[in-house]
């Protein structure tokens, strides 16, 4: 996180706003929401209150604003920069202005409100840009279901750091963003596409390409707007060029960027029993066309051609992969399946039907 | 004569890292730019700087990366200096 040069902060801790104006391209009732839940983003985790008022002078005023506004900072039409604030003070400090050319909404299409305000409402605050991808304070739009949304660690220790801690008993704490070379860094899930290997955690993906060194972080929602963070299960059907993700009882299957649709559906379609309630893992042997699942310490195996789980299953996993213990997440690649547990990592050979390799989680990233 | 497509990209690559840095990250509009300056340019500076602070590879050029970042809708508050 980083502070507003001069560390501006406003000397009372309760603070009032006002809405000066509304976009049309939401309901008054969704801009009011998306503006009373972005400011509990803040209260929530420190000891600052914030009034709506009406027809005088607030703290903070919110209004959409159209290309040059008589601020010295014109806005540039759609997409590009889609807001900014001022920081704490007088007259236009505090105050928040949104393009009103940008497509705003309450979900995941175009820009979600509720996100960018809350941001804008940081430097409203006295917080700067976070060169940290996960932070809400870093500078680029990423959509987060409002719904899920957590103020990230790094948010929570820049305004706290500005203006102390919640008074709450309980203090609050928010997600961390996964570092590739983390020797922690355990994975949700993990599954191969098109060549490249796409590892699960939180709302994030780790993403390698085989000739590309560096690892790209991204947000699962990025590629997938509508897919939960948190999947717990994945893997890849290469001929048919999808990916099924699996979270608690429901499964999606992805083509590219798009859902399938009809999806999500119960796991039960595959065939688990009822007493199933999560996937823990799952891998596609492309040369047999049996998919495996890893539920705790049993596994199914799964026939992609006659879509139908197989007979005498389940079994145990140590019965016939080893020693790997639980599975958190599993892939296929050149031959090989790699289990992860926690932060360590087997590699099994299917043909031997023995393990033969054991590293750390992290040593697809070139650390 | 009509300008190559090439060359046409360049300008608008030229025009949006410029625009980019100046409304981000203080780059100062060159007011005689006919004057060779001995300090390392100021686009490559300033361009090194935000490829620093996203995290990208630091080459000071705007490579394909770098050029994908600044085209990412965002937020107008300049993430150096105020």
């Amino acid at each position: 996180y980083m502070f507003t040069p001069g560390n501006p902060k406003w000397k009372r801790n309760n603070l009032t706003y006002r809405i000066l104006n509304y976009t049309p391209k939401m309901r008054q009732a969704d801009v009011d929401e998306a503006v009373r839940k972005a400011l509990s983003v803040w209260s929530n985790v420190t000891p600052l209150t914030f009034q709506k008022v009406e027809d005088k002078e607030a703290d903070i005023m919110i209004s959409f604003a159209y290309r040059d506004h008589r601020d010295n900072s014109p806005f540039d039409g759609p997409n590009g920069q889609l807001a900014h604030a001022f920081q704490p003070g007088d007259n236009i400090g505090g105050d928040v202005h949104l393009d009103e050319e940008e497509a705003w909404t309450k979900d995941g299409r175009g820009y979600n409100l509720f996100i960018v305000l809350a941001h804008e409402l940081g430097h409203s605050l006295g917080l700067s840009h976070s060169d940290d991808p996960g932070a809400l304070m870093f500078p680029n739009y990423s959509y987060t279901d409002p719904n899920e949304f957590l103020l990230p660690q790094d948010d929570i220790n820049g305004i706290q750091a500005i203006y102390g801690r919640s008074n709450a008993a309980v203090q609050p704490t928010g997600p961390t963003t996964p570092q590739a070379c983390d020797p922690n860094l355990t994975f949700d899930a993990i599954t191969t596409l098109r060549g490249e290997i796409f590892f699960f955690k939180g709302r994030y993906m780790l993403r390698k390409h085989p000739a590309r060194a560096e690892t790209e972080l991204n947000f699962i929602s990025l590629f997938w707007p509508k897919l939960p963070s948190g999947i717990q299960a994945a893997y890849e059907n290469v001929e048919r060029d999808e990916i099924l993700l699996f979270k608690e009882d429901k499964y999606w299957v992805v083509r590219g960027y798009d859902i399938v649709p009809g999806y999500p559906k119960p796991i039960y379609r595959l065939g688990f029993p009822k007493t199933v309630k999560r996937v823990n893992a799952a891998y596609s042997d492309e040369s047999t066309g049996k998919t495996y699942f890893f539920v705790a310490d049993r596994y199914w195996r799964y026939d992609e051609k006659k879509k139908s789980m197989d007979r005498g299953y389940p079994r145990k996993i140590i019965a016939d992969f080893g020693r790997i213990g639980r599975v958190d997440a599993a892939f296929q690649k050149d031959g090989y399946v790699y289990f992860f547990h926690e932060r360590t990592q087997y590699q099994f050979d299917p043909r031997a039907k023995r393990i033969v390799g054991k590293m750390n989680s992290i040593s697809w990233f070139n650390c | 004569f009509p300008v190559a497509p090439e060359a046409e990209d360049d300008g608008k690559t030229i025009q949006l890292v410029e625009s980019y840095l100046e409304n981000f990250y203080n780059l100062q509009r060159n007011h005689r730019p006919h004057l060779r300056s001995r300090d390392e340019n100021p686009v490559v500076a300033k361009l090194k700087e935000m490829q620093e602070f996203f995290g990208l590879q630091v080459t000071g050029k705007p490579d394909p990366d770098t050029l994908k970042m600044m085209k990412k809708p965002r937020c107008g508050v300049p993430d150096i200096g105020q």
